[in-house]
């Protein structure tokens, strides 16, 4: 996750 | 994105790829289960809601619409133009075994209880059991044709470079998710014994077969 909490993986 | 993390990715594509041309060439599901297909689809769907919220890179976005159209492309061809070839007697999993366990433990194990987080917790958690069917019907017949074993293959390796991914994302980047990381171990677990026939048997030419 990044700061805001979005999940980058899959 | 590292290698492992991006090797991960395409071993996943692979799989998809492998089945839908299994299934298209042979003009056959047999062997496969539906069930699992409908758990991956579901796996997808509710994961990927955040598609519609949030952009994150076109690697990603293009990803996750390829694994929900290849995941209900595959359901409409096992359940509507091959359904002749379905396996359905042996495909006999119960699967609401595993959605109902995955719904509460998701209610309960999240990081955030908002509908998005709880949905992708679901999706986290079934998707690592979603095999089960898969393995349980390949149980059942005491076999698998070599192609079925490689998209097995593909789908298992999956998980376990993910979890190259976040040892090596832990030390480079201090990322870490605890029930991705938690989950991936489980599912990557569930396959060892099929990883074990697979390198034994399937590459040395022979069909893989249960013992009796």
């Amino acid at each position: 996750k990044d700061e805001f909490g979005n999940k980058d993986e899959l | 994105m590292n290698l492992f993390r991006l090797a991960g990715d395409l071993s996943h594509l692979l799989a998809i790829i492998i089945l839908l041309i299994k299934i298209w060439k042979t003009r056959s599901c047999a062997g496969l289960s539906g069930k699992s297909q409908i758990l991956f689809a579901l796996v997808y769907i509710t994961r990927y809601l955040d598609l519609v919220t949030t952009y994150i890179s076109l690697y990603n976005s293009f990803m996750k619409v390829i694994f929900i159209s290849t995941s209900l492309a595959t359901i409409y061809l096992m359940y509507s133009k091959f359904r002749a070839t379905y396996d359905k007697n042996h495909d006999s999993f119960r699967i609401e075994f595993l959605i109902i366990p995955c719904v509460i433990l998701s209610l309960v194990i999240n990081s955030n209880f908002t509908v998005l987080e709880v949905l992708w917790t679901f999706s986290i958690y079934l998707e690592s059991v979603a095999i089960l069917p898969q393995l349980f019907l390949v149980s059942k017949t005491g076999e698998a044709e070599s192609i079925t074993s490689h998209y097995l293959f593909a789908l298992g390796s999956y998980r376990a470079l993910y979890i190259l991914n976040w040892i090596y994302r832990y030390y480079a980047e201090g990322h870490y998710e605890l029930i991705a990381i938690f989950a991936g171990c489980v599912q990557t677990i569930l396959y060892c014994d099929f990883f074990y026939l697979y390198v034994t048997k399937v590459l040395k030419g022979k069909k893989l077969q249960l013992p009796a």
